[in-house]
């Protein structure tokens, strides 16, 4: 099954 | 002091309902050029980012810069109670702990006023940059709400496949699966009915249904919804609120384990 990401892989906090 | 009125306060009530199912609370940053809000839901997986410009209110006062952590739900509540086509109005005083929703009836005949306490909240800006998508799709708002309530039905997960001769769905489940192609509109009567791919390269990603429902409550703000989607990274999923601005969300595709 896939595997749900976390958005803070993609982008960094500002 | 900070003070915007809308003509119509349906445009905020659609805005309210369009977020309510992915975030609780919610910093609103009001400045001279309008209010943005950038906040993720709990669990981190997809984001809103809501544009309203200064320009498009009916009036606009912002003194200096607010930041105004509000509670979603209880804001929600409060539009329910304005009519379509009352007037609204939001006001602060600078440093404020409330914020006051007016809401004049088009007779001018009943006035409403509704204090909200504002919460103190720790707040997580993620920055995000300019992206070429390698696919954007724009199609009618009412057809994607439609296919993601459809698809729902089969699976938890929507993997969405696009490219130049369309746009696919694909869900998959235990009791079987479904797929719905859309091809590009060859000539459109009507814009709003178009489904027009924009794409550099085809593009197969995964979503979780769940999320995916939530941004779809934002349908009535607009009749087309653009999709942008690259390999491996977020979907952004955009809705145009009438000349005033714009409410993106962002989610993290699933990945292969």
């Amino acid at each position: 099954t896939p595997v749900q990401n976390d958005l803070q892989e993609f982008y960094t906090i500002a | 002091m900070f003070e915007a009125r809308l003509a119509q306060s349906a445009i905020l009530k659609k805005v309210l309902e369009a977020v309510k199912d992915l975030l609780t609370e919610a910093t609103f940053e009001c400045s001279d050029s309008g209010i943005q809000v950038q906040a993720m839901d709990n669990a981190h997986v997809s984001l809103v980012s809501l544009n309203l410009r200064s320009d498009g209110f009916d009036k606009y006062r912002c003194d200096r810069n607010l930041s105004m952590g509000m509670n979603i739900g209880t804001m929600t509540k409060i539009l329910r109670c304005a009519s379509s086509e009352d007037t609204v109005t939001l006001r602060a005083w600078d440093n404020p702990d409330n914020i006051i929703f007016i809401f004049e009836s088009q007779n001018k005949e009943k006035l409403s006023e509704y204090e909200m306490k504002l919460i103190n909240m720790d707040q997580e800006h993620l920055g995000i940059p300019e992206t070429v998508y390698s696919c954007v799709v724009k199609m009618p708002s009412q057809e994607f709400a439609r296919i993601c309530k459809d698809l729902s039905q089969f699976g938890e997960a929507i993997t969405i496949a696009c490219s130049k001769e369309g746009i696919k769905f694909t869900a998959a489940g235990d009791y079987g699966n479904a797929n719905i192609k859309l091809a590009q509109t060859a000539e459109a009567d009507k814009e709003e009915e178009a489904v027009i791919i924009d794409m550099q390269e085809p593009v197969k990603l995964t979503f979780a249904c769940r999320y995916l429902n939530s941004f779809v409550k934002a349908t009535p703000l607009c009749a087309q919804v653009k999709l942008s989607m690259s390999g491996d990274v977020p979907l952004v999923c955009e809705y145009q609120i009438g000349d005033i601005g714009h409410i993106r969300y962002y989610l993290a595709p699933k990945i292969d384990d």
